[in-house]
């Protein structure tokens, strides 16, 4: 998270940090069995990583005390199943279920995060918020979560910066935004989410019920933070069947 | 040879002269035996006669006979005051046979015309019963009750007597002095009349403290098993004729149960009367044990087989845990019948479906906490998402 403040206690009850073979990631609570995060995290080059390899930590802010407690047991992993990425370079349908041995018993540091409403609009200058544990672009993990508030970015504006990022690098393979992800940050830089925030939730709050539910995946971006470029989000909302549907199989 | 087996006589029958309804020949001779079965007389009428009259019916004539007894001789015609003619009145014959003669002389003066005769016979019953004893001193056919019936008789006897072997002789009995009906009428043997001298036979007697009565008595003990009836040789008795009846032993109106009841609520109960014992809805049936059900029989000897059951109040026990949430008691104790409890979930972490803060059971009569949809399912607590119990601060820009 660049930019962000440190999250008060039990302020983002929803945030799960990720292990996964050594790396870092995002992730959020939506069910007493069930964690969202993004494909990326379990899928590494094109294959899906081990259950044993994945753990789990939740109910605190604090990172090192995280990491110190027995990491929950995980019964499945589910991938999107169009999520493909040989080479990385294709991001769409960025989104997995992680099932959870145990189910979870709530209280004021673990409740779970919303999922979309059936009429969710992703209101272009709403503001949502992103949270992780990373702190910059260094991968280093920060002692405390972290979150920042960006506004939804227009789409045209989105992709204006994609195809501005293209030209800047010719060689680089940036990913194709699609109509399943959005974008969100400030166009003047400076306050973004980062590598190692990936599978995260943004959120953003209902206006009549307050509620919080999860619009977004930490997802990609090219760089983190720069001017004229936004992170880009898996939009959740087009996923409220296959998400709904694995948990019902499962 | 041997006889050929006779077919029973027939009960009825027409008997003709020849030719009839065409005139008789002259110089005829003819006989007719008629019969029918045994135990019947047989009655003889004239449908139609017309035969030749002349004094005494010297030329012509139909003679009725009975074992070769000459009963009538006819002749003549119907309405004619020549000759002899049997008009309407029936014949009846002694026995069960009569013949019939029908003699023509040699002529037939002109114009000739007499037709003959036809008769029909019939079999009528002898009543044996009503007919003097038989003249060879037997006596009457039965010694004290005679049935007739068609073509024959039977003999009973009274009680106290049975029939002998000859079907017509009876025989004082004293066996078959049983009598099992709830009531009935029971008397000296052939009452109304005088009942037999003798009916038992002393071999020994201990004591003078018998009844009063030294020669004839009737002794009816307080439960009546054997009824004694004593005669001795002398003095003449009319009998005795007494009805009696029977009633069931009583058994003791059971108590009123609390918070139950008794069925059927009869005022008295007698042998093999059978009453339940139900209890009032949120109460149970308890012997020393919680029975299901209870059912007690008067006994012969006045008693109830089993003794009254009580009617305790029921308990629905103690209330499903609720996962991630709580059970309150609001009133009552003991979980007992009508017992109230509220669940609730943990807020704000969990809620009840459609947002109820609390939901009220009620212990009912069937022993389940029920709510008042009356649905015994217990409720969920479902997860409340997006609502963190801490806010990021609304002020921060």
């Amino acid at each position: 998270i660049m930019g962000g403040d440190k999250a008060p206690g039990k302020t983002i009850p929803w945030q799960v940090m990720l292990s996964v073979e050594g790396g870092k990631g995002g992730a959020m609570v939506i069910g007493d069995h069930w964690i969202m995060t993004a494909a990326h995290n379990l899928v590494h080059q094109g294959k899906l990583v081990l259950k044993e390899k994945v753990r789990v930590f939740l109910g605190d802010n604090d990172a090192e005390k995280l990491a110190k407690l027995t990491p929950l047991g995980v019964t499945s992993l589910h991938p999107h199943p169009e999520y493909k990425t040989p080479d990385n370079a294709n991001c769409n349908h960025d989104i997995a279920l992680i099932k959870l041995q145990q189910p979870l018993t709530f209280h004021a540091a673990i409740m779970p995060l919303c999922l979309p409403p059936e009429n969710a609009t992703y209101n272009i200058g709403q503001m949502g918020m992103v949270s992780g544990f990373v702190v910059k672009e260094d991968d280093i993990i920060a002692n405390n979560l972290r979150y920042i508030r960006l506004p939804v970015v227009k789409e045209d504006e989105c992709q204006d910066s994609v195809n501005r990022a293209k030209a800047a690098t010719p060689t680089e393979k940036i990913p194709v935004l699609t109509d399943n992800m959005f974008c969100a940050g400030v166009p003047e830089g400076g306050k973004d989410s980062c590598t190692g925030d990936g599978g995260g939730a943004y959120v953003l709050r209902d206006g009549s019920t307050k509620l919080f539910w999860a619009a977004g995946i930490v997802s990609w971006g090219v760089g983190c933070g720069q001017t004229g470029r936004y992170g880009v989000y898996t939009r959740v909302a087009k996923y409220i069947s296959w998400i709904n549907e694995t948990m019902e199989d499962n | 040879c041997w006889r050929l087996a006779r077919s029973l006589p027939a009960l009825h029958g027409v008997v003709q002269s020849p030719q009839f309804p065409q005139p008789y020949p002259a110089a005829l001779s003819q006989q007719w035996d008629l019969s029918v079965p045994e135990g019947y007389q047989l009655q003889l009428s004239f449908t139609h006669l017309d035969i030749r009259p002349s004094a005494d019916c010297y030329y012509d004539s139909l003679t009725v006979l009975y074992d070769k007894k000459v009963l009538a001789k006819f002749c003549g015609q119907e309405n004619y005051s020549d000759g002899h003619h049997p008009g309407n009145r029936p014949l009846l014959s002694p026995g069960n046979r009569l013949t019939l003669v029908l003699q023509t002389d040699n002529t037939n003066p002109e114009p000739y015309h007499h037709l003959g005769f036809s008769a029909h016979y019939q079999a009528k019953d002898i009543d044996e019963c009503s007919a003097p004893d038989p003249e060879d001193g037997s006596g009457p056919l039965c010694s004290q009750i005679c049935h007739n019936t068609l073509g024959s008789y039977m003999c009973s006897c009274r009680h106290g007597y049975e029939l002998r072997p000859d079907q017509r002789t009876c025989v004082l009995s004293c066996g078959r002095g049983i009598f099992d009906e709830p009531g009935g009428t029971l008397s000296s043997p052939g009452y109304p009349d005088p009942s037999p001298h003798g009916l038992f036979h002393i071999e020994h007697i201990g004591t003078q403290n018998g009844p009063s009565c030294l020669y004839h008595w009737l002794q009816v003990t307080l439960k009546p098993q054997k009824l004694y009836y004593h005669t001795d040789w002398a003095g003449l008795s009319q009998g005795w004729s007494l009805h009696y009846t029977t009633q069931r032993v009583q058994c003791a109106s059971p108590s009123s149960i609390t918070n139950g009841r008794v069925t059927p609520n009869v005022p008295q109960y007698y042998y093999r009367d059978y009453i339940q014992v139900s209890c009032d809805p949120g109460y149970k049936l308890l012997d020393g044990r919680e029975i299901k059900s209870y059912a007690s029989m008067c006994q012969k000897n006045g008693q109830w087989h089993l003794s009254l059951p009580e009617c305790h109040i029921i308990d629905c026990g103690e209330p499903e845990a609720l996962l991630n949430g709580g059970v309150k008691f609001i009133s009552g104790s003991q979980n007992q019948h009508l017992s109230v409890i509220q669940y609730h979930c943990n807020e704000p972490f969990y809620s009840l479906l459609g947002g109820a803060t609390g939901v009220i059971y009620t212990c009912a009569a069937d022993r389940t906490w029920r709510d008042n949809l009356d649905t015994p399912v217990i409720p969920s607590c479902i997860p409340v998402c997006g609502r963190p119990t801490v806010s990021l601060s609304a002020f921060q820009r």
